[in-house]
């Protein structure tokens, strides 16, 4: 199965 | 202080309406240029972005940068208590711990204030990066609310597919399987049917449904939503609020480990 990442391993904080 | 009128007060209700399931609590931040708000849900698998312009508002007033933290369920409930038609004007002293609403009706006949507690909350605040985009797709956003429904009773995740022939929505599960394909119509009699395809590349992302599902909430806002889907990279559903600013939601994808 395909694992769900998080937002936050794409957009950094700012 | 903060002081902001908004003639069409049943916007802000739609905007807390389709964000409160979503996020529980989160900061308004405000400053001259308007008012936004950014925030993930409790697992952190996607995020939800207002921008609200200050020239959208009928009276803006920010003599400095402030974040508002509220309960999105209170706020609920007190907009809840705004009429349909009514105006409604938000306050904040610099230092205050409360926000006030207050609610005009149209005659002048009714007004009411309410004030809500303001929270101190710790949040994450995210750059969204810009991004140029494999496709973008723009339909009804009463269309996107029922293909997430109609897909939702079959499976928990959809591939989108994007290729020259359309925007597929595939989905699987114990019951079997969907398919449901949008093509591009810019000439539908009504423009509020139309749909716009913007490909660059073909490009298929699979997504947790509830989300999207969820994101649906925001359909009463805008006539259309727009897709926006990149390789490897969350899809953004976007409401634009007329003359106002927007609605956006982005969402993680599914990706093989």
């Amino acid at each position: 199965d395909d694992k769900q990442r998080t937002i936050s391993s794409f957009f950094a904080s700012a | 202080m903060f002081e902001a009128r908004l003639v069409q007060g049943n916007l802000l209700k739609k905007v807390v309406d389709a964000v409160k399931d979503l996020v529980t609590d989160a900061n308004f931040d405000c400053s001259s240029s308007g008012f936004t708000l950014q925030a993930m849900d409790n697992s952190h698998v996607s995020l939800v972005s207002l921008s609200l312009r200050s020239d959208g508002f009928e009276h803006f007033r920010c003599d400095r940068n402030m974040s508002m933290g509220m309960s999105l369920g209170n706020l609920a409930k007190i907009l809840k208590c705004a009429g349909n038609d009514d105006i409604v004007t938000m306050k904040a002293a610099d230092d205050g711990d409360t926000v006030t609403f207050m609610f005009e009706s149209p005659k002048e006949d009714r007004v009411s204030d309410f004030e809500l507690k303001l929270m101190d909350i710790d949040s994450e605040h995210l750059g969204i990066p810009d991004t140029d985009y494999a496709a973008t797709v723009t339909l009804p956003a009463a269309e996107y609310q029922r293909i997430c429904r109609d897909l939702s009773s079959i499976g928990d995740t959809v591939v989108i597919s994007a290729t020259k022939d359309g925007v597929k929505f595939s989905s699987s599960g114990d019951v079997g399987t969907a398919n449901i394909t949008v093509r591009q119509n810019t000439t539908a009699d009504k423009k509020e049917e139309q749909v716009s395809i913007d490909l660059k590349e073909p490009v298929a992302l699979t997504f947790a449904l509830r989300y999207l599902n969820s994101f649906a909430k925001a359909t009463p806002l805008a006539s259309h939503v727009s897709l926006s889907m990149a390789r490897d990279l969350p899809v953004m559903v976007d409401y634009q609020i007329s003359d106002m600013g927007h609605l956006r939601f982005y969402l993680a994808p599914k990706i093989e480990d």
